[in-house]
């Protein structure tokens, strides 16, 4: 449609812009309350021992609840409410760089809006696109949505360790996973602990060797 | 808009066969994952127990898993995949209902996609509106989503039970919803042990006293 057009466009040259500033870029997606803001926390933590410069784009339907907690973290950050809208689009993250330092960002994260189904067809123009469930809402979410992991790059399961009192497999999770993306990993978190979080640095590409 | 218009008037059509036919019926939003399969499970139980005769309409983006629940709590069961659409509307609703014999019900679920924008603008013409989010999400899912809860009779609360796990204060929670709609009450509930379920049937008016 139209829309998913004029979209991957803007995509596109927030893609150009990010690169051309030499910031890497990635976007999280996911579950609501899966642990998207607890993870690119603990990212923050980690990055910014080493001296890299961290930024967020916090996208939420409203409240600046992730927001105030990327600023806790030292990181700059922007805080996008989608109102009516249960997913970001290019056009918000647009007009979000603008109120960004672009110059002063190494690493650029943005959270999108809780939801598995529709910010799978509106790509940001990160560099990266990551998927975060979590065993707490049950084995059935990659079945039950096989879209958003199709259009992701990887996939996290957080909340490792609640799997045993919500009766959950993690295997079924990660069996489901690679019958619909045999070709792409899918990483097991505990951000609460701190687990799993280094792995995940690697596969995006933010651990030197 | 127009949409909104044409949803109001069939879920009022709905709305109106229901009640011909004497069944009370009950609609479940919520988060994705929260519990809305497992508390319905958990009614179907007791209310099969009392000899009340249970239907459920389960809505999902795809598969078949909560349906087959269902079934298995024997229940009678209409499967609604919305595919791109990340809530149902009634027109799903009016189409499902063909697939059920209403003389032989007394007591309707819906189970809607698992999302707390959008469902929120599509009420699909049941008596009670029940909104089911749970302490693994967090402590904010009330204030980032205010227009669900408002537009809602009940709200619960589920897995109490994991709260001390997240770092969740269920009171958090309930006085962000005294906050947002004052007069409605929020339940506790822990579907997996069945705790609080007789509490929601009270509020349901499904308990005779
Ligand atoms: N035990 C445990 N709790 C976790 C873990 N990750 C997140 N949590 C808790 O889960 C809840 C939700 O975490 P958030 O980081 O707010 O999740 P989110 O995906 O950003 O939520 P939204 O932005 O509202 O969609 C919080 O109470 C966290 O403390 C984990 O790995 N283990
Ligand atoms: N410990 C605990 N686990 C629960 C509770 N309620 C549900 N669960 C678990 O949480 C997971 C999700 O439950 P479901 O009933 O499938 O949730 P749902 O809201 O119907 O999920 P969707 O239809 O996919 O949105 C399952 O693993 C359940 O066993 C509870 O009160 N306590
Ligand atoms: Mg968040
Ligand atoms: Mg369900
Ligand atoms: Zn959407
Ligand atoms: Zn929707």
């Amino acid at each position: 449609t139209d829309i998913l057009k004029a979209n991957l466009s803007i995509a596109h040259e927030i893609s150009e812009e990010l690169k051309a500033h030499g910031i890497k870029s990635y976007e999280f997606m996911g579950a609501v309350g899966s642990g998207k803001t607890l993870i690119i926390e603990r990212l923050i933590e980690r990055l910014k021992a080493k001296g890299v410069r961290c930024a967020v784009i916090a996208g939420d339907v409203s409240g600046n609840d992730d927001y105030l907690r990327f600023i806790a973290r030292g990181a700059q950050a922007v805080n996008v409410n989608t109102g009516k809208e249960c997913h970001l689009d290019a056009h918000y993250i647009q007009h979000a760089l603008e109120h960004l330092d672009l110059h002063s960002i190494d690493v650029l994260f943005i959270e999108n809006v809780g939801n598995l189904v529709c910010p799978s067809d509106f790509p940001l123009g990160a560099d990266m696109r990551i998927v975060v469930i979590s065993t707490t809402e049950g084995d059935d979410m990659v079945r039950k949505h096989p879209v958003i992991f199709a259009n992701a790059d990887l996939a996290v399961l957080n909340k490792k360790d609640l799997a045993g009192y919500v009766d959950v497999d993690p295997n079924v999770v990660i069996s489901d996973y690679k019958r619909i993306v045999p070709h792409k990993k899918i990483l097991l978190t505990d951000a609460k602990h701190g687990e799993g979080i280094d792995e995940l640095m690697k596969e995006m590409g933010l651990m030197r060797e």
